[in-house]
């Protein structure tokens, strides 16, 4: 390795055995089949589990707005518009969007229970903590099944036990 | 050999990392697509 | 036995090609969940095409060809006129390839294991491709077509090393990807350069191992870069840059300049082995790396006026220097040498054939460029210069023992900081120009940040400037600095604050020197940069 810049064998390169031209023209070959952009764009991961038929005058594509940090910043801090959040993280899973709901949603306080599934804010401070687990009210984001039709809603637990090795 | 290297597309004075959005050595474009991720597997 | 070894194989090779399509199939239907991959993997190990045998390396090298015959969909060649470049724009569907990307991430994922004594998965599959892809390059030549190679590599470090794998199970992803892209080199497969360079520097890799398990990944980069500077130096070395080795340069300009804002302590680390491999030519790429000091660190203004260098704290603080330096004097048998010479000069002959030791045999010389062995040259001023630093800081600690210890002590210890300095005045005076140059190199190469090696090699360099009654030296050493401040910025501290010293301090009567007055532009370039050195 500190042997001399060139190298030892006269004219070609102890590495490879190919000389200075030769790795030139090689060199040359791939300047014209440089890597493209589209050759490293990821498969998106998020492949839509049940793809609708929509209008063609309906957006075909994601909008580029999804992608952009900012846009989920404004929605994590409009209060109402947190379900927004909670439909990208059940909806759109494995995706850049999931990835930046959940932390909209954690900066905002929900906690993610790998249980459940589900998330928590605390209602109000807990009355209990410990290392290991707080227990208290908290308000959580469920999905129920009910004879007024199904829904996403937000309800209350009281007297819930949230052991943080379940904590995400 | 010597050349102006603010004219590489890179901005030295970013108080960010610029690996984060270093997209290629050969286009002073940002790295395209969503950028590096990770989602837990809990989250799937 | 050839017929049924190809019979064989053939059929082997059917049989690979049945199984990659079951493979694609189960991929197009992104309904089928981990079962389905579950089980078509448990599959393949019953055929015991995943014991990590011969069997397996085939079973990848058949699969890896498959995948990237299946990329080339339609090479459409646009019609005559257009751009050499349009007309190689293939038509290109990477389908096959990332679904064979998915299934190695899966066996990666699943940790289908090899069973004892067999290694990993990864490390095989890669060295496998890596066979794969140089015998492919070697075969096609200007016909080789990267991009497929390319976006494998990309989907299984976009997967791998995203995975969640924990912190030792991600260092040995990235180190065996560090490992595959050493064995697959530009100067070992040159033809895959661009996207070698692209891989070896994207978000997936290179921040991550540099980032992971506490710097344990240094060596591996710094390796990958020293591969790259090798590739490029026979070719940089004249600064005579055709479209692709200039397109090469620059981007490796702009990988460096991503280290210098992110990584520099890394840069700072090993700027010993970056300068063995960086033609004297390169001066801004080299001040780049020079140019790198620790983020934690202030650099006071150098044109500060009266700034008192010897009272910074950092500059009695040795660098950290990762690199081996004393590896080309212990290559040469010289190491020996210089420590017998340094403690005890007199009636030493070291000096009296030094030059002739840093020389290259002709044979070598004309390959390298040179007619001296600059990493023996490179090698010989750190060692030396660290000698000597490390007597300077001794002398300083014993400075509170009592007198007459001290002036024992002292009186050896200056014998030893003078036989150091005795060798580069020597070498200034006894070498030729080319020789000079590259020593004056060696030295400047370490004016950098605030540190104690800065601080000697300053001392130095200005000592031989004051010293000598040699025009030819002065101007040497003046040029070795100017050249390096008259390239696009970044300039490392060390040679600004020595420059500056040397053009002021009237000690050196610098202003007196027939040579900045040689020609017209001189004289204003000199000018100017008195201006802007304040």
């Amino acid at each position: 390795d500190f042997g001399a810049i060139g190298d030892n064998l006269s004219g070609t390169s102890a590495a490879s055995g190919h000389d200075q031209l030769y790795n030139l023209q090689m060199l040359e070959a791939a300047y014209h089949r440089l890597p493209q952009p589209k050759d490293s764009e990821r498969a998106k991961n998020y492949i839509p589990r049940h793809p609708s038929v929509t209008p063609a005058s309906y957006p075909q594509i994601q909008a580029p707005i999804v992608t952009n940090p900012a846009f989920w910043e404004r929605i994590g801090s409009d209060a109402l518009a947190t379900d927004m959040l909670f439909f990208a993280f059940y909806y759109q899973q494995n995706s850049y969007q999931q990835y930046l709901a959940a932390r909209e949603l954690k900066k905002q306080s929900w906690r993610f229970h790998r249980k459940y599934n589900t998330w928590f804010q605390r209602h109000v401070e807990p009355q209990v903590t410990t290392d290991d687990y707080e227990r208290g009210s908290y308000v959580y984001f469920d999905f129920h099944l009910s004879d007024d039709g199904n829904g996403w809603c937000q309800r209350i637990k009281n007297d819930f036990t949230f052991e943080y090795n379940f904590l995400e | 050999l010597g050349m102006d290297l603010t004219s590489l597309g890179l901005d030295l004075n970013s108080q960010d990392n610029l690996y984060k959005t270093f997209g290629s050595p050969w286009s002073n474009e940002p790295a395209k697509g969503d950028p590096d991720f990770h989602n837990p597997a809990c989250y799937l | 036995e050839n017929d049924t070894a190809l019979a064989d194989s053939v059929s082997f090779q059917d049989q690979v090609a049945v199984l990659f399509s079951d493979w694609c199939h189960i991929c197009d239907h992104p309904t089928m969940g981990d079962s389905a991959y579950s089980h078509y993997i448990v599959q393949l190990q019953q055929n015991g095409l995943l014991k990590g045998d011969d069997l397996t390396d085939r079973f990848f090298h058949a699969l890896t060809e498959l995948a990237v015959t299946h990329t080339i969909v339609s090479e459409q060649v646009a019609p005559g006129g257009i751009s050499q470049q349009a007309a190689q724009q293939l038509q290109i569907s990477y389908f096959s390839i990332d679904s064979y990307s998915k299934l190695v991430t899966l066996m990666v994922k699943y940790c289908v294991d090899f069973g004892p004594n067999k290694g990993s998965l990864l490390p095989k599959f890669l060295s496998v491709t890596a066979r794969t892809i140089q015998k492919d390059a070697e075969e096609k030549k200007i016909n080789f077509n990267p991009r497929p190679y390319f976006r494998l590599f990309i989907n299984l470090l976009s997967e791998l090393s995203t995975a969640d794998l924990h912190e030792g199970a991600n260092f040995q992803v990235l180190t065996s990807f560090a490992n595959a892209f050493h064995l697959l080199q530009p100067l070992r497969v040159p033809a895959w350069s661009f996207a070698w360079l692209e891989l070896v520097s994207h978000r997936s890799f290179m921040p991550k191992l540099l980032m992971c398990n506490s710097q344990k990944g240094w060596p591996f980069f710094q390796r990958l870069l020293v591969d790259l500077f090798k590739f490029m130096e026979p070719y940089l070395r004249n600064a005579e840059l055709g479209q692709p080795i200039h397109l090469l340069y620059k981007g490796t300009l702009r990988v460096l300049l991503v280290l210098l804002h992110d990584f520099p302590e890394f840069l700072c680390d090993y700027h010993f082995s970056f300068c063995d491999v960086i033609p004297p030519s390169c001066i801004q790429m080299r001040n780049v790396i020079l140019s790198a000091f620790p983020r934690n660190m202030r650099l006071p203004d150098p044109s500060t006026p009266n700034l008192k260098i010897d009272l910074l704290a950092e500059i009695s603080i040795a660098p950290r220097i990762m690199s081996d330096v004393e590896g080309a004097l212990k290559a040469r048998q010289m190491k020996t040498q210089v420590d017998e010479y340094l403690k005890r000069p007199e009636g030493s002959s070291f000096l009296t054939d030094l030059k002739q030791k840093l020389l290259l045999p002709p044979s070598e010389a004309n390959v390298a460029g040179t007619r001296y062995n600059v990493p023996l040259v490179n090698s010989l001023v750190v060692y030396v210069g660290i000698q000597a630093v490390q007597q300077l800081q001794h002398n300083k600690a014993n400075a509170s023992a009592s007198a007459q210890q001290v002036n024992q002590s002292s009186q050896l210890d200056n014998v030893q900081i003078e036989t150091a300095t005795e060798v580069f005045r020597n070498l200034a005076v006894n070498m030729d120009t080319e020789g000079r140059y590259l020593l004056l190199n060696a030295i400047a190469n370490q004016l950098r940040y605030p540190n104690n090696h800065t601080h000697y090699f300053s001392f130095i360099i200005l000592y031989l400037f004051a010293e000598t009654t040699q025009d030819i030296i002065q101007e040497q050493i003046t040029r070795v600095l100017l050249e390096r401040l008259i390239v696009n910025r970044p300039h490392p501290w060390g040679l600004l604050i020595t420059f500056i010293e040397l053009i002021k301090n009237p000690r050196y009567t610098f202003w007196a020197r027939s040579f900045i007055r040689c020609a017209p532009e001189i004289e204003r370039l000199f000018e100017s940069v008195a201006r802007s050195c304040g």
